[in-house]
């Protein structure tokens, strides 16, 4: 495996440097190696074509072939790109912090609310309110609140209203309720579709909330960067979270999702229950994953 | 006046790209690019002389590659005839089932759905909402049942009401997950014990959006349970669904219908054509 080549890259410098020609075959087999870990094909150009220009010339360690050393900057360039470690959730100076999540259909929003809800409970104290405005999806009210009653948080829906009203009420039924964050499950929506991208605008006009995360399901393929760019482009994302990363999937998307937006992938899912299973997101575990 | 590109290596290049962007994977890209049968060669031996002919050779081959055409649901000598439906978490699976059953339903036959998800929070809620819709009858089991008996319990109530189809829904599950990959070859096996020769149909539900790991999907998947066919869902979105390609030709497995939408009627039977030319607009 690629990773495995670079790891024990450590030595004296010799006067051998790198140069297009050693790196060739190198380049060939990251570029189908990233590829195949589902990095859209416009990043590894650019990304590649970055790394390369800036290693060329570069004096080769002792004890290391050209490509091998190549493979390690590769490394290093990638696990940058995507870093640095960034958990940050802003809270509000003044009344409920709200946290907005949107995404595509399946990728894992509601799960990811009722996890977010019980780490902000367990580990920072919050009294989250957790608000079912998915009004399309059959029983995707009832699923929210399945989840609350699983953690002990309260949920907030309303029958008859539209998702932008049912979040914005949510504020006051927060308000009066004492719940200090209010995290908001949203439909799962195709970028392409205007109407519902313009409801997911239009919750986050109401609402300001202080963080919005983009829910991208680890699994993406190329379609990552169009789907990732409208959703930045219509909403200012603050972070984005990575699900279903206990699978086998190499996860490119996190690449390109952060190539193309330049947002924080703040969190990865690592599982179906609620209890641990939402993780700080690590740079260079995904880089080694991405690399494979 | 139209601007007419030349065919020279920058527009193979544009065309990698789309290929690439399509999700067909290295492989496959490569074939059609640097293959016996590919771009290069066809540019070689003059085959191919215009930019224009490129994307047409292209569908062409694709359409070959797509070998398999069964699109037809099986039907069972003797009813029921059995449907299983499963695949990794999220891809439309239980949604999936609401509209096949309204297809069957609207041709005539009588269906009845199992909701062997026991695991996940309000799934067999979702899954009774449908049915509701459809008009059409649901076996649930107590919450955390065990999968197998609601699809004994479904098999059971199938065979009690000579209906024509039985439709079962499963919990989405990783592939890599070798308890619950287990648990779904012993839904399959009840299935075949109560009811010889089901499932008749055991379809895996793939998201357009998945890039390569739905290869490993459909493998394991495979290994597990046979499957008969795939339903390709969200093919609404951007995303082209390359990859079922690969598993055309690597696993020999056919995509019987797509998912082009959210609602009962948004499915649709496999078209290789308008797939492919869909794959270039
Ligand atoms: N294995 C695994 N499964 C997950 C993870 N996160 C969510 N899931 C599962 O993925 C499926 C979809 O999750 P949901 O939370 O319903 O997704 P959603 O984005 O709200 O879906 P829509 O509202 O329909 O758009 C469910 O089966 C979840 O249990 C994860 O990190 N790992
Ligand atoms: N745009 C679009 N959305 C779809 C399609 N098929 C399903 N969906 C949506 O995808 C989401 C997940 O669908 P489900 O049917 O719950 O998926 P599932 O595989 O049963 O999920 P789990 O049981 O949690 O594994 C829902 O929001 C569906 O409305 C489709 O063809 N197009
Ligand atoms: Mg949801
Ligand atoms: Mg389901």
């Amino acid at each position: 495996a690629i990773t495995r080549r670079f790891t024990d890259i450590i030595g004296n410098i010799t006067r051998k440097k790198i140069t297009e020609g050693n790196i060739k075959e190198t380049l060939r087999e990251i570029r189908v190696a990233l590829l195949e870990a589902d990095v859209a094909f416009e990043v590894i150009k650019d990304f590649l074509a970055k790394v390369e220009a800036e290693a060329l010339g570069d004096r080769v360690l002792k004890g290391v072939n050209p490509g091998q050393q190549f493979i390690s900057v590769v490394y290093e360039e990638m696990a940058k790109l995507m870093g640095p470690v960034d958990t940050s959730l802003h809270y509000a100076q003044q009344g409920p912090t709200v946290i907005l999540m949107a995404g595509l259909q399946g990728s894992g929003k509601t799960t990811t609310c009722g996890k977010l809800a019980l780490l902000l409970k367990t580990e920072q104290k919050r009294r989250p309110l957790l608000v079912a405005a998915d009004v399309q999806r059959p029983a995707a009210v009832e699923q929210l609140k399945k989840l609350g009653e699983q953690i002990g948080v309260p949920v907030f829906s309303e029958s008859g209203v539209k998702p932008p009203q049912i979040c914005l009420h949510s504020l006051d039924f927060a308000k009066r309720q004492g719940c200090d964050t209010v995290i908001l499950d949203s439909a799962g929506r195709l970028h392409i579709d205007e109407a519902m991208m313009a409801e997911v605008k239009e919750v986050a006009a109401l609402t300001t909330p202080q963080e919005i995360f983009l829910v991208c399901d680890a699994m993406t393929g190329q379609d990552a960067v169009k789907s990732a760019k409208q959703f930045n482009e219509q909403l200012s994302l603050t972070g984005v979270i990575l699900t279903k990363l206990d699978g086998d999937a190499r996860g490119g998307a996190a690449l390109s999702v952060k190539a193309i937006t330049g947002k924080p992938i703040k969190f990865v899912g690592v599982g179906e229950k609620l209890e641990n299973t939402l993780k700080p997101f690590r740079p260079d575990g995904m880089a080694q994953r991405i690399l494979g | 006046f139209t601007f007419r590109r030349t065919l020279d290596e920058a527009f193979v290049e544009e065309i990698e790209a789309e290929l690439f962007g399509a999700d067909f994977g290295p492989e496959t890209v490569r074939a059609l690019l640097d293959g016996p049968n590919g771009i290069r060669q066809a540019w070689k031996d003059k085959t191919i002389t215009e930019a224009e002919e490129v994307r047409e050779f292209l569908k062409r081959n694709l359409k070959a590659m797509l070998t398999r055409r069964e699109v037809k649901l099986a039907q069972a000598a003797t009813p029921p005839t059995v449907i299983l439906v499963a695949g990794v978490n999220g891809t439309g699976k239980t949604t999936s089932i609401a509209k096949l059953a309204r297809r069957l339903r609207d041709d005539g036959k009588s269906v009845v759905l199992a909701a062997a998800d026991t695991f996940r929070a309000a799934a067999v809620e979702q899954l009774t909402i449908w049915s509701q819709r459809l008009g059409v009858d649901i076996v649930t089991g107590k919450p955390q049942a065990d999968p197998a008996s609601v699809a004994y319990q479904g098999a059971e109530t199938a065979l009690a009401t000579g209906v024509d189809y039985l439709i079962v829904d499963t919990a989405g599950r990783l592939h890599t997950q070798v308890n619950l990959m287990r648990e779904l070859r012993k839904i399959r096996d009840v299935l075949s014990k109560k009811i010889p020769g089901s499932p008749h149909e055991c379809l895996l539900v793939l998201d357009a959006t998945t890039g390569q790991n739905a290869l490993n999907q459909a493998k394991l998947f495979q290994a597990e349970v046979e499957l008969s066919g795939i339903i390709l869902a969200k093919l609404d979105g951007t995303a082209k669904g390359g990859i079922v390609v690969a598993i055309n030709n690597q696993l020999d497995i056919p995509v019987k219908m797509i998912g082009v939408g959210e609602k009962l009627e948004d499915m649709e039977p496999f078209d290789v054509d308008k797939f492919v030319d869909a794959v270039f607009e």
